[in-house]
C-alpha cells in the first residue's frame, strides 16, 4: 500500500469527516 | 509561492526551522489541542533537555521501520494477535496482545489532562493506532518519561474496567487477572510494547471540555522507542479510540494541523466545524485493517504539469494510508520513479547532493541566496487536489542537503 505521510500533510488542516465518511484537505490550515 | 506559479521559490537561509517556539491558534469553537513536533522547540521534552533526539537519518530509519510495519499488518488481513509465551508465564496470566505499528520518530505531542483533580501528560497522537495509554503507578518497568507517572490513587474518578465489561470484551484480544482486571497488551511493530490494565477516568481536552468514563490503558510495563513521551492517543477508527469515545460529545470526526516546521505548533480539534476552504475525498474502509484510514490517490501534478502514471498503478498498490504518524509519503515503485524525474527536470540548475536514507533525490543550494523547486499536487477521486507547501516537497537535513520528501513502497516482488 502507498502511506501519505505527515511531512505532506504540514500546513493543511486534515479534517476527519468520519460521519460522511470523508476526507478533508484545507489549505493554509494551521493559521 | 504566489497563487497559481509552478514554482516554490525560497530564501536558502530560511531553509532551517528556528530555535524559538512560535504558536498558532485553532478555530475557537472547538475543543482544540496544541500539536508540536516531538523533538522541536515547542516540545515539553525539549524544554526538560532531549537528549535522545534523533538525527534527520535515524528519524528516516527508524520512518522505514514504521512502514515495514503497517505493510506487515495489511499483508497479515486484520493484525493477527500475538501472545508472548515468556511474558504471559512470568506473570501468571494469558495476556491479550495487540500489534500494532511501530512508533517510529517523526510524531507529534499533544498534553491532555488525565483524572480528578486533571493532571497534564505530553502524549503522541496518532492516527494508525486505536487505544490510549500512559505510564501508570504502580509500574513494574516504565521508562523515563516528561511527567510524574499518572497516579490512580490521586485520581476521585479512576475505575478500573471489569473482565467483563463490554469494553474488555471488544478489544481484539482480551484476558483477565486474578483480580478481575482487564489485562491489555499492545506490542508495536518495532518490538515497544505496552502492558497493562483497561482503566476509565475523566480525560480534560480542555478547561470546558472533559469526557468522563474514558477508557484507556494504565501501563504498568513499558518498553521501546517511546522517547520520553507520557503515553500515545490513539486516534484511529475502532471503539476504543479517542474519536470514537467521544462522538456522543463533539461527533466522530476531527480536525488537525500539523506545523510546516518543528518550530512551530498546529492543533488537534475535535468537534469544529471542517475548514471552509477544505476539499473532501472518500474515506475508504478496508475490513481487514479497520483501524487505518485509506483514501484514493489516483495522481501526481509536478510544476502544475501531470505526470503520467496510470491511475491503476495506486489502485493495484492496494490503496492509500493516511497516517499522522509515518513522516516520508510512499509511493508505487512506478508512480515514484515517474514522480522524481519529473521533479528533476525541473532541479537540473542545481547541484545534487547524496542520499540521505530513504531519500534518494537530494540537492545542495550552497551557495544560492534564492532557490526554486517546482510545486507537487496530488490528487485524489473526487477531483480533490493538495497542492502541497514547500515544507511538503522538500525534506531538509542542512542547506547542503535537501531531498525531495518521497520514498518508493520498494519492490512489489521482494
Amino acid at each position: 500500500i502507498g502511506i501519505l505521510g505527515n511531512t505532506q500533510q504540514k500546513t493543511f488542516a486534515v479534517a476527519y469527516d468520519v460521519a460522511n465518511q470523508r476526507i478533508g484537505f484545507g489549505a493554509k490550515g494551521c493559521s | 509561492a504566489r497563487s497559481n506559479d509552478p514554482n516554490h521559490v525560497f530564501s536558502v537561509s530560511s531553509l532551517l526551522p528556528g530555535a524559538a517556539c512560535t504558536a498558532s491558534k485553532a478555530s475557537s469553537n472547538s475543543s482544540a489541542l496544541s500539536v508540536v513536533h516531538r523533538h522541536g522547540p515547542c516540545s515539553p521534552m525539549h524544554a526538560s533537555g532531549d537528549a535522545g533526539a534523533p538525527s534527520h537519518a535515524e528519524i528516516l530509519e527508524r520512518d522505514q521501520a514504521r512502514v515495514n510495519s503497517i505493510h506487515r499488518k495489511v499483508s497479515a488481513a486484520g493484525g493477527a494477535s500475538v501472545i508472548d509465551p515468556a511474558r504471559a508465564s512470568k506473570q501468571g496470566v494469558s495476556l491479550p496482545a495487540q500489534r500494532g505499528i511501530s512508533l517510529g520518530t517523526g510524531n507529534y505531542i499533544v498534553s491532555v489532562g488525565l483524572g480528578t483533580p486533571a493532571k497534564q501528560y505530553a502524549v503522541v497522537f496518532d492516527t494508525g493506532s486505536d487505544l490510549s495509554w500512559v505510564q501508570c503507578k504502580p509500574c513494574g518497568d516504565c521508562y523515563e518519561q516528561q511527567d510524574p507517572l499518572f497516579d490512580p490513587v490521586q485520581s476521585l474518578t479512576y475505575a478500573t474496567v471489569a473482565c467483563g465489561a463490554q469494553e474488555c470484551q471488544e478489544l481484539d484480544a482480551q484476558s483477565c487477572s486474578s483480580d478481575n482486571k482487564c489485562r491489555y497488551e499492545v506490542v508495536y511493530g518495532d518490538q515497544s510494547q505496552t502492558d497493562g490494565n483497561l482503566v476509565r477516568d475523566t480525560l480534560t481536552l480542555s478547561p470546558s471540555d472533559k469526557l468522563p468514563g474514558f477508557v484507556f490503558g494504565c501501563g504498568d510495563s513499558n518498553t521501546g522507542l517511546f522517547g520520553h513521551a507520557d503515553g500515545l492517543l490513539g486516534l484511529g477508527r475502532e471503539k476504543v479510540s479517542l474519536p470514537s469515545q467521544g462522538a456522543p460529545s463533539y461527533g466522530p470526526g476531527f480536525t488537525y494541523c500539523l506545523p510546516s516546521s518543528s518550530s512551530g505548533t498546529g492543533y488537534l480539534s475535535f468537534g469544529g466545524a471542517a475548514p471552509a476552504n477544505a476539499q473532501f475525498t472518500a474515506m475508504v474502509t478496508n475490513r481487514d485493517t479497520p483501524s487505518f484510514y485509506y483514501l484514493n490517490l489516483v495522481g501526481i501534478k509536478v510544476g502544475g504539469r501531470a505526470v503520467k502514471i496510470p491511475t491503476t498503478v495506486f489502485a493495484a498498490a492496494g490503496g492509500t494510508v493516511i497516517d499522522s504518524g509515518t513522516v516520508i509519503t510512499r509511493l508505487p515503485p512506478r508512480a515514484y520513479s515517474a514522480l522524481r524525474s519529473a521533479f528533476a527536470r525541473y532541479m537540473g540548475q542545481y547541484k545534487r547532493a547524496p542520499k540521505l536514507s530513504i531519500l534518494d533525490t537530494c540537492y545542495d543550494f550552497t551557495g544560492h541566496k534564492t532557490a526554486q523547486i517546482p510545486t507537487v499536487e496530488l490528487a485524489f477521486a473526487g477531483g480533490t487536489t493538495m497542492n502541497l507547501e514547500f515544507s511538503g516537497v522538500l525534506y531538509v537535513a542542512n542547506v547542503s542537503q535537501a531531498c525531495l520528501a518521497f520514498a518508493s513502497t520498494g519492490d512489489d516482488t521482494s
